[in-house]
């Protein structure tokens, strides 16, 4: 079902616009609200996605004994702590989207710095 | 990822990118898919971030995540993010960040930059002037003709390396995950194929469907492509569809 790599090119033409269900849904982060308010609409609408990606995120860290479960343990422990060393607003966004989410602070900060622990 | 911003024969820009995420995390052998990348897809929103009732930028994220990877700032500039793999990688950043209290997420120097820049070089400033916790790559689009470039960041401030678009070939400019001086992986060559069909395209294509062609054909578009985005600077533009890939497909 995949070629051998080195891969040759096939470059497709009219593929534009695809069908509309592809299209994602627009929401507004209004940043005249307290940091803490600004997500609760799409947090909320979105909780159970974000909770299925960082159940996987958790999943492969601990797969690859990056981040075992004692350590996530500890992060739900230790979140209050850990999100007050980030730098404002994030720090109060994050509080909020724990909030609306009913996701531990410190899985949601997970999140927000997974780009630093991936690219090793 | 794939990153490519294009000049228009009218000398406008327009700055489209793939978002690919989910390498060796995971592989559903029945359905042949990425376990991360299919649980990230449905996250996929449009952001329209706005002061005072006014829009200051629009920007494509996983719900959840505060940071930018992809954003346009209406008539000003455009920015996307791709991954850098390096060995003084995040790991290291984060144990430097903890002993010496220095380095700044990536997600947060970008959003800083999408709600505070006025301008492409005051963007490209605030890219090129703080200490990281993980390289990365910048690809940041302006609002003149040929202004833009690909930033590549090292954790530490030396080593930065801005590559202009007229260097590198005139009407566009395009970045994956390799230094733009080396060349990438041949297991993951997608820079050979994206070039190729970029030439094929011409200037006069570009454009959005242009672009949007361009980044769906494999092996740029992929296994791990959650989406496409097309921005146009001058307008505001900002549109993202999802992306799936039909087998045969290669998984990266």
């Amino acid at each position: 079902s995949a070629q051998v790599p080195p891969y040759t090119e096939t470059c497709v033409h009219g593929t534009y616009p695809p069908k509309p269900d592809r299209k994602v849904p627009e929401y507004i982060i209004n940043l005249d609200l307290p940091p803490s308010q600004r997500w609760n609409q799409l947090a909320f609408d979105k909780r159970n996605e974000i909770r299925s990606i960082i159940g996987a995120f958790k999943g492969f860290l601990d797969d690859f004994g990056l981040l075992p479960k004692e350590v996530i343990y500890l992060l739900d422990l230790l979140g209050p702590v850990l999100v007050d060393t980030l730098p404002q607003p994030f720090r109060d966004e994050i509080r909020g989207i724990s909030n609306a989410t009913g996701i531990e602070i410190g899985e949601i900060t997970l999140y927000n710095i997974f780009y630093e622990l991936f690219t090793v | 990822c794939t990153s490519v911003i294009a000049e228009s024969p009218t000398g406008k820009l327009y700055h489209a990118r793939n978002l690919d995420f989910g390498l060796f995390m995971g592989w559903d052998i029945k359905n042949r898919t990425w376990y991360i990348t299919e649980k990230l897809r449905p996250a996929i929103v449009n952001l329209n971030w706005q002061r005072g009732g006014k829009t200051v930028f629009k920007s494509v994220n996983y719900a959840g995540y505060l940071g930018i990877l992809t954003g346009v700032s209406p008539g000003k500039f455009t920015l996307s993010m791709n991954e850098r793999f390096k060995l003084d990688g995040g790991y290291i950043g984060i144990i430097d960040l903890i002993l010496t209290g220095k380095g700044m997420w990536m997600g947060f120097l970008t959003r800083n930059t999408m709600e505070t820049a006025q301008s492409f070089s005051e963007a490209k400033k605030m890219l090129t002037s703080k200490q990281m916790i993980a390289p990365a790559y910048f690809i940041l689009g302006g609002n003149q003709s040929r202004e833009a470039c690909v930033i590549t960041r090292n954790r530490e401030l030396n080593g930065t390396d801005i590559w202009q678009m007229a260097d590198a070939g005139g009407w566009y400019i395009l970045e994956t995950n390799y230094d733009h001086w080396v060349a990438p992986l041949f297991i993951d060559d997608r820079r050979t194929p994206a070039n190729k069909c970029m030439r094929n395209m011409k200037q006069k294509g570009a454009g959005i469907a242009g672009l949007f062609d361009v980044l769906s054909s494999k092996p740029v578009l992929n296994k791990l492509t959650t989406y496409t985005a097309l921005m146009q600077v001058n307008s505001g533009h900002l549109e993202t569809w999802l992306q799936y890939c039909e087998d045969p497909c290669v998984p990266w």
